[in-house]
């Protein structure tokens, strides 16, 4: 038995929750918040059989999707580089990386974040019961 | 050290809460959704000593029971196979399953659900800190 | 990969949040009740690599401290034997224990209830995906 946390945007929890009901997957539902952008999201625990993580897997891939979200670079942490103008999901920048550090002279301007369809984590099961 | 994720229906978690921590068990509770039936559930959070963990779940069992509930047939994602008039948990029908696919005529009826007391996944804990 | 639940208490959760994403961390919040205060607190969720576990417990131990809350004896699970003034994290009463089991002549009186930094569970990823 595993337990998949999958973290995904609020646009598409209601998609993923469907796809995986009519595959027989049970699901429950978590509201949740990013910690970088502070807008809500979903995080779903879907606990399964071994033999079907793969399809669960398969199901959130397929009904998720990456979007890119602008905000606006005084929300960031102070003091925190930031890569400009997408963030990659291995938190390498994808252009040149700008301080957000300078102080005073701060002016605030659009960063773009490009935010992923699912991240999942897998957890091993040591026991499971439904009493 | 063990993590215990025990899903529960609302009314049966305050008497669950209490029961554990009489028994001097810790417990983080978390609103949730289940995906099914939509409706609110909770999920408690329970880290104990290994060798206490029967006993949590014991204590778990004893204070939740499971529940008959009446939904509309409209409300199940389409082309859904379901068991009516109620759904054993490990997802074999109980009695004679009834496709929801028939398209225009499709006409709502009340479909019995029958919500399980608790459902309980167990986790290893690698390392446990107090703060 | 690791998966740790970090349960802190409110106040301390924006400052954590905040220094661990200058760390390049990524958090995901669930909002949380206590089982035995009964008031908020927040769960961290945060997925990291192996080598960067110690850094990421380190800075949620630097940036969450324990407080003292006073609470209303009436509002313990009837019966329960509770130490006063506080209470041990490893649940082992700081004074002298009283029973609050003592029926009509029940007086409430203020009980002092130490809720600790962070509590921290660090479970072990079998699968991670960034879909
Ligand atoms: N410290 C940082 N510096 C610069 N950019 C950063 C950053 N932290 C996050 N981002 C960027 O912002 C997006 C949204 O992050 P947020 O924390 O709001 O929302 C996150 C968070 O709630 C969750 N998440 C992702 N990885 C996680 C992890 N390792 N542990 C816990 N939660 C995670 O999934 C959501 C989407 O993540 P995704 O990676 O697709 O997309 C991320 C990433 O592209
Ligand atoms: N795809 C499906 N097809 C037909 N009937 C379905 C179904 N999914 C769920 N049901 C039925 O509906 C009840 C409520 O499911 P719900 O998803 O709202 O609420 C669920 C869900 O929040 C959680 N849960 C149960 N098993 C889970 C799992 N493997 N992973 C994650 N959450 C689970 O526990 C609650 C109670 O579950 P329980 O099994 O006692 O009771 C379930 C089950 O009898
Ligand atoms: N049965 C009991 N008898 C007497 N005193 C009790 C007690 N349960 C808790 N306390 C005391 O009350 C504080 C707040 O507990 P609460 O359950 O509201 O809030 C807890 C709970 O949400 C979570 N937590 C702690 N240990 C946990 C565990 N093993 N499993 C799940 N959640 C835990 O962390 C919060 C802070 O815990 P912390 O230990 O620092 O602080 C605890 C502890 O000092």
């Amino acid at each position: 038995m595993k337990l998949i946390f999958a973290i995904v945007q609020d646009q598409d929890s209601n998609k993923v929750i469907k796809e995986l009901s009519k595959n027989n997957f049970q699901i429950t539902k978590l509201c949740s918040t990013g910690g970088f952008l502070k807008s809500g999201n979903t995080t779903l625990l879907v606990g399964t059989e071994d033999n079907r993580l793969d399809l669960a897997i398969e199901l959130i891939k397929k009904n998720s999707r990456s979007r890119k979200q602008l905000i606006d670079s005084s929300m960031l942490p102070y003091g925190m580089e930031c890569a400009l103008p997408g963030y990659h999901n291995d938190l390498t920048p994808y252009g040149p990386s700008l301080s957000t550090g300078i102080d005073d002279l701060e002016v605030s301007y659009p960063i773009e974040v490009i935010v992923g369809g699912a991240t999942i984590f897998v957890l091993n099961v040591e026991r499971f019961a439904k009493l």
